[in-house]
């Protein structure tokens, strides 16, 4: 909502903006329309208030990143490299760019179009690639641990295949993909129509 | 419910039971009472009513098959193998017992405690084994086709990990697990995350 409003003020030659300006045309409140601009990290100044165009493209970024967004995966296992291969190349604006591994004959290789790293380099590569998010495919033994990596190199989502609930600072959102639940269900559904 | 009422008829030495019977101790009706032991897969005579030991174990059979839920898998690649490494001998009463793939180098050999056979050996391993449910984990152009032969196979149940829609009897249930959704939702959380 705010980026079509933003860019119909751009058509008309306006450069900036105050939040009770955004505000009226928005039908909210000044207050609402800056703690939404703080939320995605915009600052405006209270004499020239927010650039138009800055803010539209920090608005796009952040709904539909039109760039990419990247993730990471750790473990380079029978999952991780099914789930690489389903994932290769880009899909929509998401993309796999960096895959991590204790296991010294993995790193370095390519493995379905991405490359794999040792844990060590987790926060260079998390740095350099922009990356905010993280799949953990290792032993339930290592979840744990490989999860606080990812959390102190500021990765802050990861989805979890390990059968195990993580731990973790609250900023960091955790989806758990339970494998069990999924076939407790199926099983059941299956005795239900087979009896029926 | 009914197990427990069972149970303690037996403990009283009644050996046969009438659906009136029934449906007074459990508050419901006759009429209830014969359609869900129906449904079960049990019948009474007018004569003598229901035999009160068999009705009790078939009916621990449906809720939760003391017996064993037994699963097939079709499809040992990457993500086969992960499952059934994670899955490997029993999780309560869940168990993977017979794996299916077209690729001969695998048939015939057994995987993480688990034996793969050829896919025209599924509807006598089916049959055999009392398999009501099963896991696709083929690649996306196949699953359709495989899906059918599980079908045919008498299987009711399908949990679905590749990345189509399956158009199947209504008789048939399936759970698709939608790897992308949540990996969307891990990217936009941890973008959401890590602006704030
Ligand atoms: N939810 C599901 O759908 C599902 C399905 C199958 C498996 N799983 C789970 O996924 C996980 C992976 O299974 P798998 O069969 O691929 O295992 P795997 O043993 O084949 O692979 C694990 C990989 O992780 C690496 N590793 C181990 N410790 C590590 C660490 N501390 N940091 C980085 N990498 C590390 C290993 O070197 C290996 O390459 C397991 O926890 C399993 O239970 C979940
Ligand atoms: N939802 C998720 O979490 C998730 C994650 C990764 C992969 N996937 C999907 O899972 C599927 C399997 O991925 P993979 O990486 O293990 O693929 P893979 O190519 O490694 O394995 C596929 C296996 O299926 C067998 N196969 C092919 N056609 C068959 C048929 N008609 N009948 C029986 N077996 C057949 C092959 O011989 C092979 O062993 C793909 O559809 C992929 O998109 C889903």
């Amino acid at each position: 909502m705010y980026r079509r409003l933003l860019q119909a003020e751009l058509d008309r030659g306006v450069s900036n903006i105050f939040s009770h300006n955004l505000a009226s045309l928005a039908g909210s409140t000044a207050a609402q329309v800056r703690r939404d601009l703080t939320y995605i990290g915009c600052t405006g100044s209270p004499k020239t208030g927010y650039p138009v165009s800055e803010l539209r493209d920090a608005i796009g970024r952040c709904l539909s990143p039109n760039g990419e967004e990247r993730l990471a995966l750790v473990g380079v296992g029978d999952l991780g490299r099914a789930i690489l291969s389903r994932f290769r190349g880009r899909q929509g604006h998401l993309s796999i760019t960096a895959a991590f591994d204790t296991d010294i004959s993995k790193t370095g290789r390519v493995t379905h179009g991405c490359r794999c790293y040792s844990m060590s380099e987790i926060e260079d590569v998390v740095r350099r690639e922009g990356i905010v998010a993280a799949i953990l495919a290792v032993p339930a033994d290592e979840a744990q641990g490989a999860a606080e990596t990812l959390a102190m190199a500021g990765v802050t989502g990861i989805l979890n295949f390990a059968p195990v609930s993580l731990r973790l600072p609250r900023n960091v959102h955790v989806e758990n993909n339970d494998l069990t639940m999924a076939i407790e269900k199926v099983a059941f559904f299956g005795r239900e129509n087979h009896n029926a």
